[in-house]
């Protein structure tokens, strides 16, 4: 099962050409096959469809099933581009293709924006900012006072909401990304770079794993 | 460095459900 089976002929749902994923993403033909490889591992470790489930992508992340998080179900839900509660291969390459160190800045920003409009609004508002503020207070042995969480969420607004209408608009969370650059550090992935290193080829790494 | 200084959106960021490279390990 997975994008593509070592015979080529029967392909899942979500199934692309790589030569035409690899024209339209960063990535070279061969690295799009080894994120295949990738993508047939994550997409068969609990239900062997093909298609990569939520748990399956929590499993990836946190070594744990079950473990809900809300920064990975918004990424679950960006990369999930059908909307039809799995990620199929295609959706896989293209997603990840954001956090190529050679894509776009513009993609990187834009991306970032999209993860953290929880409501898909088209801005990003003070109530959301508080809420992914906490949840990852939640998630880290970081225990802060209401108070200074209030004051966190403050300040951080009045610095990125320069009309000061109460909500960050694209245009204003671009420029903020442009003054503080390291907003978008975890939308690069250097291992991209690496992933036919990784993964080799389909055959020869089967047998490593095993 | 004063909590009260943190960026919120660099806090968010730390967040393990934002760190992809937790994919490719094997």
């Amino acid at each position: 099962m997975g994008c593509m089976c070592s015979s080529g002929i029967k392909h899942t749902p979500g199934y692309e050409d790589p030569a035409l994923l690899a024209k339209e993403t960063p990535f070279t033909v061969s690295e799009v096959e080894s994120l295949y490889e990738l993508f047939n591992k994550l997409s068969s470790s609990i239900i062997d469809d093909g298609l990569i489930h939520k748990e399956e992508f929590q499993l990836a992340l946190f070594r744990n099933r079950n473990k809900s998080n809300l920064f990975a179900d918004r990424i679950f839900d960006l990369f999930d581009v059908k909307r039809n509660g799995v990620i199929e291969c295609g959706e896989f390459v293209r997603s990840l293709g954001v956090f190529h160190p050679n894509a776009p800045v513009e993609d990187k920003i834009e991306f970032a924006f999209r993860l953290y409009d929880l409501r898909q609004t088209g801005f990003i508002e003070r109530e959301e900012l508080k809420e992914m503020v906490i949840a990852l207070l939640h998630e880290s042995d970081l225990v802060l006072s209401e108070d200074v969480i209030e004051v966190i969420v403050d300040k951080t607004f009045s610095d990125a909401d320069i009309k000061g209408d109460g909500k960050i608009d694209k245009e204003e969370w671009k420029q903020f990304v442009e003054k503080n650059p390291s907003l978008i550090k975890n939308m690069t992935l250097p291992y991209l770079k690496d992933i036919t290193l990784a993964f080799p080829s389909f055959v020869l790494t089967s047998e490593l794993e095993d | 460095s004063q909590p009260v200084t943190m960026n919120a959106f660099e806090l968010i960021s730390k967040s393990q459900g934002l760190n992809l490279s937790s994919l490719f390990e094997k």
